[in-house]
C-alpha cells in the first residue's frame, strides 16, 4: 500500500527503501554504469498500517522483502537465472519492442504463521504459504 | 519472430481510485483466509479478560514460530497448516433433579471451516477443578458425539474417548474427538454436539459440575473449547477472479 511517506522508522510503514548506488553488470566496480542488479530488498508489511489488527492477533507485521533490479545480458550466476532467461535477454537486446526484458522475481518463498479471529470469534492459526521472499532471480 | 504483432510489455501504471484499495484489501484478505469485515470485539470489560481458546492458540502460535524447538512439545502442530479453535455456542446440562445418567452437552458452530481441508486431529478441552464429591475417588470421564437427537427417546450417540483421573486432580482435560470429524466434514451446517458423562468406579453417574468440570459459567480463561488441526488438500483450487 503506497501512501505519502511520513517521517517514520522504516519498520513502521510499508515503505520502499531509498535507492542507493549499486554496481551495474558491465561495471567493474568503478561505477561506469550505475544500474542496480536484481536482488532482494527490505520491505516490512505492517498489519497495523493496513488496518487489519481488528482481526489479526499476531504478528503485528512481518518482513516480506521484494525483488528489484536489472536483469541484463549476460545473466551471470549472481542473478540466479536459467538458460531460458539468458536466451530471452539476448533476443530482447535484438528485438526490444517485441520480446520483453527478463524480470527480477522471487525464486524462493517461505511461509509465515498468522493468528487471527474469524467471523464467529473463533481463533485461527494458519500457515500462510509464500509470504516471504527468500531469494530473487532473473526469469 | 520479427513479424510478431507489437506486444506492449510495459503495463500501463495507474494510481488506485478511492474505492479500489478497499476492494483490493478485501480481495487480498479473502485470499489469505482473513475475515472480510472487521470482527466485532466482545464488550471491552469481557474482552480484556484473557479467554482460554486465544491463550491456548497464542501458545501454539509461539510454538509454530519458535525455530529453536525448546518449547513444550505440541503433538499435532507440525502436521497441520491450519488450526481452528471453537468456543461452544450452546451448553446443555442434565444434572440434579433428573433421573440418571447425568451429562453435560456442548454444541459448536463449524460453518467457518474452509472447504478442502482434511482433519488431522481434533480435541475437546475442559478445565477440571479439584472435587470432593466424593473425595479421593477414581472418576471415568467419557465423551460422545450426538449423532442424531431424538425427541421421544435417548439421542443416538457415537463414542469418542474415555479418560480416568482422580477426583482431586486439577488442570486441563484433553479428550480426543478426531473420530467425530468424518461426519462434520460431510455436513458443516449442522452444529457438532458433544456429550460428556462422569462415572465413579462403581458405575454411579455423577454431575460433571460436581466432579469439578467447568462449563460456560467458569472464568473466561477456564471455559471449555474445541481445537481442530487441518491439512489443506494438495491442490487448493482458487475461485476464478
Amino acid at each position: 500500500t503506497a501512501r505519502p511517506l511520513k517521517k517514520k522508522k522504516l519498520n513502521q510503514v510499508n515503505q520502499l527503501p531509498n535507492s542507493n548506488k549499486h554496481l551495474g553488470i558491465f561495471d567493474d566496480g568503478h561505477g561506469s554504469l550505475d544500474r542496480e542488479v536484481c536482488r532482494r530488498h527490505e520491505l516490512y508489511v505492517s498489519f497495523r498500517d493496513l488496518g487489519w489488527l481488528d482481526s489479526v492477533i499476531a504478528p503485528q507485521g512481518y518482513s516480506a522483502y521484494y525483488c528489484a533490479g536489472e536483469c541484463i545480458y549476460p545473466l551471470n550466476s549472481c542473478m540466479n537465472s536459467t538458460n531460458h532467461a539468458t536466451m530471452q535477454a539476448l533476443v530482447h537486446l535484438m528485438k526490444p519492442d517485441i520480446v520483453p526484458k527478463v524480470c527480477c522475481v522471487p525464486t524462493k518463498l517461505s511461509a509465515i504463521s498468522l493468528l487471527y479471529y474469524d467471523r464467529n470469534n473463533n481463533v485461527i492459526l494458519r500457515r500462510e504459504r509464500n509470504m516471504v521472499v527468500q531469494a530473487c532471480g532473473c526469469h | 519472430s520479427s513479424h510478431l504483432p507489437r506486444s506492449p510489455h510495459v503495463f500501463p501504471q495507474h494510481r488506485l481510485g478511492v474505492r479500489e484499495p478497499r476492494d483490493m484489501q478485501r480481495e487480498i484478505r479473502e485470499v489469505l483466509g482473513l475475515p472480510g469485515r472487521p470482527r466485532s470485539r466482545a464488550p471491552l470489560a469481557t474482552a480484556q479478560q484473557p479467554a482460554s481458546a486465544p491463550l491456548f492458540m497464542l501458545n501454539l502460535y509461539h510454538a509454530m514460530t519458535d525455530d529453536s524447538g525448546n518449547g513444550p512439545p505440541q503433538p499435532h502442530l507440525h502436521r497441520a497448516d491450519l488450526i481452528m479453535s471453537f468456543v461452544n455456542i450452546v451448553e446443555h446440562d442434565r444434572t440434579l433433579g433428573y433421573q440418571e445418567p447425568h451429562w453435560k452437552e456442548f454444541h459448536f458452530d463449524l460453518t467457518q471451516i474452509p472447504a478442502g481441508e482434511a482433519v488431522t486431529a481434533a480435541e475437546f478441552r475442559i478445565y477440571k477443578e479439584p472435587s470432593t464429591h466424593p473425595p479421593n475417588t477414581t472418576l471415568h470421564i467419557s465423551m460422545f458425539e450426538v449423532v442424531q437427537e431424538r425427541s421421544n427417546r435417548e439421542s443416538d450417540l457415537f463414542f469418542l474417548d474415555l479418560q480416568t483421573l482422580r477426583s482431586g486432580d486439577e488442570g486441563w482435560l484433553v479428550l480426543d474427538i478426531t473420530a467425530a470429524s468424518d461426519r462434520w466434514l460431510l455436513n458443516h451446517n449442522k452444529d457438532l454436539g458433544l456429550r460428556l458423562y462422569v462415572e465413579t468406579e462403581d458405575g454411579h453417574s455423577l454431575d460433571p459440575g460436581l466432579a469439578g468440570l467447568l462449563g460456560q459459567t467458569a472464568p473466561r480463561s477456564r471455559q471449555p473449547f474445541m481445537v481442530g488441526f487441518f491439512k489443506a488438500s494438495q491442490s487448493p483450487v482458487r475461485a476464478p477472479r
